[in-house]
């Protein structure tokens, strides 16, 4: 068995150049996640990755990482970061440039606005499944919530916390303002 | 496997003693006790634990943390939710038309659970939870979180992180108190909520909301107190007719009751099916374990 295991694994796979993203905006970017479901040997590793790019302007919602950390290193261009702990602290207000490294910690809170065109990054991700959960968007945990959890949680009036969970109609990535 | 291992000499007991809790924040709708997570046999034990108190209408706001939850309901009834990250909505009421304009978007949901005395909720890593008390008997609720478990890929102090209002960290408090490494890490403990730290222009443009929602999702324009709140005219959500919050308790158990008679009944009309399905077990491992003596893994199926 062992040859048809372990001397025949897979031991490489692309998602710089992928053509099929996970998540694909023509105005705002790309998003590809490699975990042990498609990559059978990171489960030995207990390690995923994404490879992200994201347009001028374009925006990653404030999202967290559910069940890893996430180190995350810039390829081309530059983005705004901002890093939320969970005082509310943001411990990271700033840009990262093409070569810099940002360690994401588990469950912290990111958002990130591309400065550049051919901004994009690689994030290694330390649990080979990873989940990430989106804060604002179409598919995010303040939608998901009841409208009235919504407005009482957030002093919201209704139509305020209905705004809340529907303005945005996107995924991860928002498109800058002018395109949308 | 699922536990990180203690650290050296952390558990050599020469006595045990028995907990309080030994901290207390108070809230508009309720209060939430913490036992001191840098306890000795806690921190043996990993694990980190906490009473809530939600009185009549109190929601406690959604909030998730670094590592799994177990709640066991100590007394009283309510709803609670989960937001599992990705998962489909479920329930959805029909959109309303408005004249001239298009069909307004109405809320639609996850699954809102109803909870009663002696359930254990069982909430994951990272996965957003509320809950709230919509009878009159005051709800407590005894939560432990699993602090060494490997799903915490943090440290062993316990976080909540709140998603509304500026309530102050409950296990942060110690590491204040205590002037410990952990306050510094987190660069205080002032209170807010996991997206108080962006940027007004960062929020406004990821909700596509104007500033005033963002100061009321940053915590600005609320004055309520801790992270339990009154919902003074009743929480309405939206459930499907079969849910039965206010069945009588009786009546339930009854239900529960009949179950496990016909469970029973049906295991005793059939007796002999049984002894054979065993003998027929039986066998069938011996012919396994002669025939295939290398081959465990096959056995499992």
């Amino acid at each position: 068995g062992l040859e048809e295991t372990l001397c025949t694994l897979k031991l490489r796979h692309n998602i710089g150049q992928s053509t099929s993203p996970d998540a694909y905006n023509p105005q705002a970017g790309r998003l590809k996640t490699l975990t042990s479901l498609d990559f059978p040997i990171l489960r030995w590793l207990g390690l995923a990755a994404e490879h992200g790019s994201i347009y001028k302007n374009a925006m990653f919602v404030p999202y967290y990482n559910v069940n890893a950390n996430s180190i995350l290193y810039v390829l081309n261009g530059s983005a705004w970061f901002q890093v939320v702990d969970c005082s509310g602290n943001a411990v990271f207000n700033g840009e990262l440039n093409e070569g810099q490294v940002l360690t994401i910690p588990q469950n912290y809170a990111v958002a990130i606005k591309s400065l550049d065109d051919n901004f994009s990054y690689v994030a290694f991700k330390t649990n080979d499944i990873p989940q990430i959960a989106a804060l604002a968007g179409l598919t995010s945990s303040i939608r998901a919530l009841p409208l009235d959890v919504v407005a009482h949680a957030f002093n919201l009036d209704r139509d305020q916390a209905r705004q809340l969970k529907n303005n945005n109609p996107y995924k991860f990535l928002v498109p800058p303002p002018q395109s949308q | 496997t699922f536990r990180q291992q203690p650290q050296q000499n952390e558990c050599q007991f020469q006595r045990l003693n028995a907990l309080e809790p030994d901290n207390s924040v108070k809230s508009e709708a309720g209060t939430i006790e913490t036992w001191n997570p840098n306890n000795d046999q806690l921190r043996c034990a990993g694990v980190a634990l906490s009473r809530c108190t939600i009185q009549r209408n109190g929601l406690r706001r959604p909030f998730y943390t670094n590592a799994p939850q177990e709640i066991y309901i100590q007394q009283g009834r309510g709803i609670f939710g989960l937001i599992f990250p990705g998962c489909r909505e479920t329930y959805e009421e029909p959109q309303e038309q408005e004249q001239g304009q298009g069909p307004r978007p109405q809320d639609r949901h996850q699954k809102v659970e109803h909870f009663r005395e002696g359930d254990i909720i069982a909430v994951p890593t990272g996965v957003p939870f509320w809950m709230y008390n919509n009878e009159q008997t005051p709800v407590i609720a005894i939560t432990l979180i699993d602090t060494t478990n490997l799903d915490n890929q943090l440290d062993q102090i316990p976080r909540r992180f709140y998603l509304s209002g500026n309530q102050e960290q409950e296990f942060l408090q110690y590491q204040q108190k205590e002037g410990g490494q952990g306050q510094q890490q987190e660069g205080g403990n002032e209170g807010g909520n996991v997206l108080s730290g962006f940027n007004d222009e960062f929020l406004e443009e990821a909700f596509s909301v104007d500033r005033e929602i963002v100061r009321n999702i940053k915590g600005k324009n609320d004055d309520r107190e801790g992270s339990i709140v009154e919902v003074k005219e009743g929480l309405k959500v939206i459930s499907p007719p079969t849910l039965r919050p206010r069945q009588g308790r009786e009546e339930e158990e009854e239900e529960e009751e009949e179950e496990e008679e016909r469970r029973g009944d049906r295991r005793r009309h059939r007796p002999h099916h049984h002894e054979e399905e065993e003998e027929e077990e039986e066998w069938s491992h011996q012919v396994r374990r002669v025939r295939r003596p290398h081959h465990h893994r096959e056995d499992r199926n």
